[in-house]
Parts: structure tokens; C-alpha cells; sequence
């Protein structure tokens, strides 16, 4: 009874219990955050899970200090260009990818620091009009990006010092690239939805950029977006989101679903299906392995288990302001949730 | 997912979409 009575019930009857919030830092200076994310840094021998928070003009470094504190390591000041996104690179250690533009991405920008002269640095990646962007393993980014004639998907390798070493050029599909994930379970390969709902399929070797294939997602859902790839027992399954899709009575407002294609055949069904909490609308979504995180118009966050297909956590707004971010850190289950004014919550999940 | 909604399944697809594709 008493564990009951400390326990919140939460819009529409979801308990907060699943989230525990572990610590909070904020940054005084930001004047309005654009994303969250956390790298590994290494210093003076010790690697350390660290923050990155990223306003418009600036990208900023956090460490843990005692007692569930944080204290800002360096701050990267970015210039004209607002910042629009943190790119996460994975198995990386002192690199920060950022992704710069105004309604779309412009240039794509490392910020890291360099021993050799014990300097704090930023280097350009690549620039163009790029439409998405994504880090995927052995320090790689992969991005699409359009000119007026035709559709450019490449990769470019990157050194431990942030170097751009190799690049590999991508067969594009006809239609624009929104999105990509890797496929866990099989090397070398690489998913992307398109603007007109298909699954394209590449192989990423050094040797070849081929398109294995392209497969149709479905018109229900407009603009799907994937989230995470993964293969087992022959099958692809997709976890993909659907930022504008409409309401409907027998489906309610879905937010994620996971589609199992059979890339032989290119047929598909669906797996499981996660819908929006009900009267809740709007979504900017984060997965990472079974579970996927949104901010909700309402300014608050929802937490999913994608297994189960069910809303497992909604962590109400703040009484000083809605969330505006979600993202999961790259390492356990923690939650990042991000305010406009720069306040970060990490929470256990 | 049974066989006969999604066609034959081969656990080895990507090795063998990689075989078939153009250069």
C-alpha cells in the first residue's frame, strides 16, 4: 500500500516506475537544446561515459563527477550554421558527429580532441543537401544527399583522429533516402526507407555498393522511417516509426511497428504494432534494441516495449516545461530526456 | 510468419542476393 501511495500514477494510467531518474545536469548557457547524446571519452587514461548536449550554436561535453553530478569538459562553439542533430558513432571513442543546416542538413562536422597538439578541434566531414545521415560501425558514416539530378548514397571511413580515409559510393535507389540502419546479425549489410515507403537493402563491403533489394513497406503509413534492422532465422525484421500517420479506429495512432520481409521474395508481414497512449498525438522517436522512446505533443515522453507492442512508461511534463528530447545512450538501458532550456534527466530504464 | 504467407525463406539470403546482383 505505502509502495503504491509513492508511486504516481501517470496520464492515463501509466506508472513512472520503470523510469528512475538517475541524475540531472544543466547547462546555464544553452539557450535552446536541439539534442542529447552520450560518447565515450578517454582522458588522462581513464574512458568515460560522457554527455554531449548541443544547442543551435554550440555543442557542449559533460563527465561525471561524484554524486550524480556533471561537470562540462568543453564546450565547441559551430558558428552560422545551427546545429540540427547529433550523429552517434558507434564503437567510438573521442569523436562527436554533428549535423548542421537549417530545414535540412547542410554539412556534416566532427568535433573531437586532438593529442597531437592538445587542441579541441572540429573538422568538416562532408556538405551538401543531405537528407540522412547515420553512424554505423568500424568508424563509418553513411549519408544520401540529392542534387538537382540525381541521388548521391555514400560512406565515408573515418581515422581515430577524425580524418575522413576512405569513402565508398552507395548504387542509389530512383527514390530520396530518409533513413538507414545497420542490419545486426548480418556484416555487411544495410537498410534505408525511402520517400515512397520501400526497404532498399545494400551490401556496405569495400569491395561493392550494391543494391540487393527493394521492397515495398506498404502505403498505410506514409514516409515510414526505420529505426533498427536485424536478421534471424532468414527473415529481415525492420522496426520502423510513422512520424505522419493518421489515427484510425482499428489501429489507434501508431507510433512503431516491426515488419518482418522475407528479402528472397520481398513479401512482408507485420510483427507487432505500438500505438500512442490514447489522446495523446505527435512524435520524434528513438530506439534501441527492443525499446523506443517519443516525445509526444503533450511534452511528454512514452517509452515502449516493442516485444510486447505496449507503452511500458509515460514520464508526464515537467511543471517547468515539456520535454523536447528523448534518446537512449549508447550503453544499458538509459534514457536521456532533454527540456528546450538545456536541462538534461538521465533515467534508468 | 508461416512459409506460405511470405514465399521460401533462405537463411543465407543475403549471400545469395549478393551473388545475384549486377556488379
Amino acid at each position: 500500500d505505502v509502495a503504491e501511495q509513492l508511486t504516481p500514477v501517470l496520464l492515463d494510467g501509466l506508472r513512472e516506475e520503470s523510469l528512475q531518474l538517475v541524475s540531472k545536469l544543466k547547462d546555464s548557457s544553452s539557450s535552446c537544446a536541439v539534442d542529447v547524446s552520450t560518447v565515450w571519452w578517454e582522458a588522462a587514461g581513464c574512458r568515460e561515459l560522457c554527455v554531449v548536449t548541443a544547442c543551435e550554436s554550440s555543442v557542449s561535453l559533460w563527465k561525471p563527477l561524484a554524486s550524480d553530478h556533471w561537470g562540462k569538459i568543453y564546450t565547441w562553439q559551430v558558428g552560422e550554421i545551427p546545429v540540427i542533430q547529433i550523429v552517434p558513432l558507434p564503437d567510438t571513442c573521442n569523436l562527436v558527429c554533428i549535423a548542421l543546416g537549417d530545414l535540412e542538413i547542410g554539412e556534416i562536422r566532427l568535433l573531437l580532441y586532438s593529442s597531437e597538439n592538445d587542441l579541441f578541434k572540429q573538422s568538416l566531414v562532408k556538405t551538401g543537401n543531405i537528407k540522412a545521415v547515420l553512424g554505423i560501425k568500424d568508424r563509418r558514416l553513411v549519408s544520401s544527399s540529392r542534387t538537382v539530378q540525381e541521388q548521391q548514397v555514400d560512406i565515408v571511413s573515418l581515422s581515430e583522429m577524425g580524418r575522413c580515409k576512405d569513402g565508398q559510393t552507395l548504387m542509389p535507389p530512383e527514390e530520396t533516402v530518409l533513413a538507414f540502419a545497420e542490419v545486426e546479425g548480418v556484416r555487411d549489410a544495410l537498410v534505408g526507407t525511402t520517400a515512397v515507403n520501400s526497404i532498399v537493402v545494400w551490401s556496405v563491403n569495400l569491395k561493392t555498393g550494391q543494391l540487393l533489394k527493394k521492397m515495398h513497406v506498404g502505403y498505410s503509413y506514409p514516409a515510414s522511417i526505420c529505426h533498427r534492422a536485424y536478421s534471424d532465422s532468414g527473415l529481415l525484421f525492420v522496426v520502423l516509426s510513422h512520424p505522419h500517420a493518421k489515427e484510425s479506429e482499428s489501429c489507434g495512432n501508431p507510433a512503431f511497428r516491426v515488419v518482418a520481409f522475407n528479402p528472397k521474395t520481398a513479401r512482408s508481414t507485420g510483427v507487432m504494432f505500438s500505438s500512442l497512449p490514447p489522446g495523446h498525438a505527435g512524435r520524434q522517436g528513438d530506439v534501441k534494441d527492443a525499446s523506443a522512446a517519443a516525445v509526444l505533443t503533450s511534452g511528454a515522453i512514452a517509452v515502449w516495449d516493442l516485444l510486447l507492442g505496449q507503452c511500458t512508461a509515460l514520464l508526464p511534463p515537467d511543471p517547468e516545461g515539456g520535454w523536447a528530447l528523448a534518446r537512449w545512450a549508447t550503453t544499458s538501458a538509459c534514457l536521456l530526456a532533454g527540456q528546450r532550456d538545456g536541462t538534461v534527466c538521465l533515467y534508468q530504464y | 510468419c508461416s512459409e506460405s504467407d511470405l514465399g521460401p525463406i533462405s537463411l543465407n539470403w543475403f549471400e545469395e542476393l549478393s551473388a545475384e546482383a549486377p556488379p
